[in-house]
């Protein structure tokens, strides 16, 4: 639940931050996959 | 006011994957069984910091198998990893590295391996070869036979196992058992008449070898070995009288 909590308080800051146009930055982690995932 | 602290490095940031880099050419120094393991993605990074120039980094590692046995030579950007339906086997690694003045060192690491599930690749291939175990009867016999038959057309050293490395077996629409197994030189010609008495020779990369074969089983019999001997002797390959070439 504080994981589920958290989420939701960023979306919310989001969601009211976000001008137009504006792509969100990947997560930091984890990284790409350089081959394919098992 | 003090600095604010900085960012949180991203697992695809040029320092992760420098750090990432230095671990995984640790692994793969320190281990002395199986493939070499090439980065797939960088699960997690940490960064502790000590103290001026002075951090700890705990990394989390996701490894693929390569097809370059341990022994190798060959640098590991130039070995490929295995391809999905080759069965592919995957290594998880935490490591714990410190970067001092800009150095970074490796002070531990941990890794656990796993192959993928038969199930997946059967769904994507349905007459693929899958691992089988080492102490599979049908594997025993194919590394016996394929080396003891290469020893027997082999002008130079008498080879001894090292360890099998991989096995598969196909069973549709023919019986195929496919190995792959280290061998290192041995005091003795291969025309030795008292092979137990034939002692490895002092660890030297230029006296380690990797044999494949592939038996076939079913509808015909059919045996092909090639063996390949690392160092100063050039790749030799071999197969039975009569039967098929490489």
């Amino acid at each position: 639940s504080v994981a589920r909590r958290a989420v939701a308080e960023v979306a919310q800051h989001d969601k009211v931050a976000r001008p137009v146009g504006f792509v969100p930055p990947p997560p930091p982690c984890p990284g790409k996959i350089r081959h394919f995932k098992i | 006011a003090p600095a604010a602290p900085p960012a949180p490095l991203g697992c695809d940031d040029p320092e992760s994957e420098a750090a990432a880099e230095v671990a995984v050419s640790y692994i793969n120094g320190h281990s002395h069984h199986g493939y070499k393991f090439a980065l797939n993605r960088i699960d997690n990074i940490r960064v502790l910091p000590q103290g001026p120039n002075h951090e700890i980094i705990f990394l989390e590692l996701d490894l693929l198998e390569t097809t370059c046995p341990i022994l190798s030579p060959t640098p590991l950007a130039n070995c490929t990893v295995r391809s999905f339906t080759d069965h592919a086997v995957e290594g998880d690694c935490d490591v714990k590295l410190q970067k001092v003045n800009g150095q970074l060192s490796v002070l531990a690491s941990k890794c656990h391996s796993h192959a993928d599930s038969a199930e997946d690749i059967l769904q994507l291939c349905p007459d693929c070869p899958l691992l089988a175990s080492w102490n599979d009867t049908e594997v025993l016999a194919t590394v016996t036979e394929s080396l003891s038959a290469y020893n027997g057309k082999s002008t130079g050293a008498y080879l001894k196992l090292l360890e099998i490395g991989r096995a598969k077996i196909q069973y549709h629409p023919a019986h195929v058992v496919f190995v792959e197994f280290a061998v290192a030189a041995t005091n003795c010609s291969a025309e030795a008449a008292n092979v137990e008495a034939c002692h490895l020779l002092p660890d030297d990369q230029s006296n380690f070898g990797f044999c494949t074969a592939t038996k076939v089983i079913r509808p015909s019999q059919d045996l092909e070995v090639n063996c390949q001997l690392y160092g100063h002797q050039p790749g030799v390959t071999y197969s039975p009288p009569g039967q098929a070439t490489s």
